[in-house]
């Protein structure tokens, strides 16, 4: 077994079921939550009794989705339940189960809420998870564990709550052993509150803080979600693909693995751009020397590796561009010339002699199946060009100009890895209201 | 089999990175997994869970990976675990 390092203060704990579940029915919803408890009573020095105050120790709520904890819940399979361990603060012993399983008990088939409560009560009086062959505590859910009224801890989960809490003193055992009873006799519920003797006197409460744990002890930092971003700008950089949105960008290795699920802050991985900057229009790696040019609005800056270097920024025409600004940037890798994408026009640069091409702007409608105001464009390592707008892209094998019949595609699907393929188009709404213009109150 | 895709990696590193396998991504730099740390990490879920140290997201290590389980981390950073003890 493992412990968490923080524990309740006190034996004698009151517990609550703040919100039930629509498969089973409140009275056997809360059968199996004191049954549950009462697996771990049996073997320790705890006590638990139910109130319907709302400052109980431990409160149990089946919830959906995301709900606030930094725990969201996933529909039916995947994280089945979490619970918070002692402490003092808002979610110490709380207990969440997904709203969307199928809970069940003593069956095969749905998820038996009895076996899931039993481990999710170990989290909230201190235990981990443990890898121990038979242990209540294992992550993973292992089925049903029979009766409830008959299941007793696995002999490592016994010695782990006794660690934290003791042994069931003799004194107490037939204490115990009659609130067993009532609790057993509750089975058929009549709804009457256990008056527990430790009612008489308040339980002091724990001093010691632990923050929840998981995902949410690491600070978090408001970012884009990748699921639903339109890109500013698509870059393939070294070999890797970067994906900016805002201030922050998601790289994509060779292999076309997500570095991480998590964007990364623009300024402190490319130092020098200026910290106002609200987004980048388009970054693309020179041909001449493998520089890497960041341009936003009529600027651009010049990196060297991750560090921008002197006398930058400068005005876009320096490339002899009069525009107010540019798309998407790319070096096509069939002619190593650096091509300029804007609205439905192109140029193409000759970085070896630092002049912009005769002949030029063009109709980007000469890329055929493109359709105008992309968002960027790659050549990558595939030999393969990619144009990106909105969610989609379009792909023009090896030096076509002609994209692929089956274009477009979704950059969800394929490159960020997401479930939906299609994120909802980008809304004027402002911040706190969503696509169906509903105002949220979270 | 022993082949898995771009998806399958990324889906893997999300999930080792959930339940504390590797540290979380730094939201500050593109902070990379060596390819030594990301085996080092599928071998300890692999003991974890109980299977055979291969260090590989393999057929049945994904399989695992998709089984329900509860939303809180397996490793927790030491610091916040205080007295960890095995038998």
């Amino acid at each position: 077994y493992a412990v968490s390092g923080s524990v309740w203060q006190k034996r004698d704990l009151s517990w609550r079921v703040e919100s039930f579940p629509i498969s089973l029915s409140q009275e056997i919803t809360k059968q199996l939550i004191e049954s549950a408890l009462l697996a771990w009573s049996r073997e320790s020095n705890l006590r638990f009794y139910r109130t319907t105050a709302e400052d109980a120790d431990l409160r149990v709520s089946f919830l959906g989705g995301p709900h606030g904890d930094g725990y969201p819940f996933d529909g039916p399979g995947g994280t089945l339940g979490h619970a918070f361990f002692p402490g003092i603060g808002a979610s110490a012993g709380a207990t969440h189960m997904d709203a969307d399983e199928s809970w069940t008990y003593n069956e095969a088939t749905g998820t038996d809420l009895f076996a899931v409560a039993v481990h999710e009560f170990g989290h909230s009086l201190g235990l981990t998870h443990s890898s121990a062959e038979n242990s209540i505590m294992k992550p993973y859910y292992q089925g049903t564990v029979g009766k409830h009224q008959n299941y007793r801890l696995p002999p490592d989960d016994v010695e782990g709550i006794q660690a934290l809490y003791g042994k069931l003193s003799p004194s107490l055992d037939a204490t115990h052993d009659s609130i067993t009873t009532a609790h057993l006799t509750l089975f058929s519920y009549t709804g009457r509150k256990i008056v527990h003797p430790a009612e008489k006197a308040p339980p002091a409460p724990t001093q010691r803080f632990v923050p929840p744990r998981g995902p949410t002890y690491r600070p978090g930092l408001p970012h884009p979600d990748r699921c639903s971003a339109h890109f500013d700008a698509v870059s393939s950089i070294r070999g890797e693909v970067f994906f900016f949105k805002n201030r922050y960008f998601w790289r994509v290795q060779a292999t076309k693995q997500l570095v991480s699920l998590n964007p990364a802050h623009l300024g402190h991985f490319w130092r020098g751009l200026p910290p106002d900057l609200p987004r980048v229009d388009t970054v693309y790696e020179r041909g001449n020397d493998s520089k890497i040019v960041f341009i936003a609005g009529t600027n651009y800056w010049v990196f060297k590796d991750t560090v921008v270097e002197p006398g930058y920024p400068r005005s876009l025409t320096d490339f002899g561009l009069d525009t107010d600004g540019v798309d998407g940037a790319f070096v096509w890798k069939h002619n190593k010339k650096t091509y300029f994408f804007q609205h439905n026009r192109y140029w193409r640069f000759d970085e070896q002699h630092g002049r912009m091409d005769p002949g030029y702007p063009r109709d980007s409608n000469l890329w055929l199946g493109l359709p105008p105001d992309v968002d960027d464009v790659i050549s990558w390592t595939d030999g393969h060009t990619y144009f990106f707008k909105g969610a989609q892209y379009w792909m023009f094998r090896d030096g076509n100009v002609e994209a692929e019949p089956d274009s477009p595609h979704s950059i969800t699907l394929n490159w960020m890895y997401c479930a939906v393929a299609n994120p909802p188009e980008p809304t004027q709404l402002p911040e706190g209201r969503d696509q169906r213009g509903c105002t949220c109150h979270c | 089999g022993g082949n898995p895709n771009g998806r399958d990696i990324s889906a893997g590193m999300d999930w080792l990175t959930r339940y504390g396998y590797l540290p979380p991504p730094d939201p500050y730099s593109a902070q990379q997994q060596t390819l030594d740390g990301l085996r080092e990490a599928v071998k300890t879920m692999q003991k974890f869970a109980g299977l055979k140290e291969t260090g590989i997201l393999d057929k049945e290590t994904i399989a695992m990976m998709h089984k329900p389980r509860c939303s809180l981390p397996d490793i927790i950073p030491s610091g916040y675990q205080r007295h960890r003890r095995k038998r």
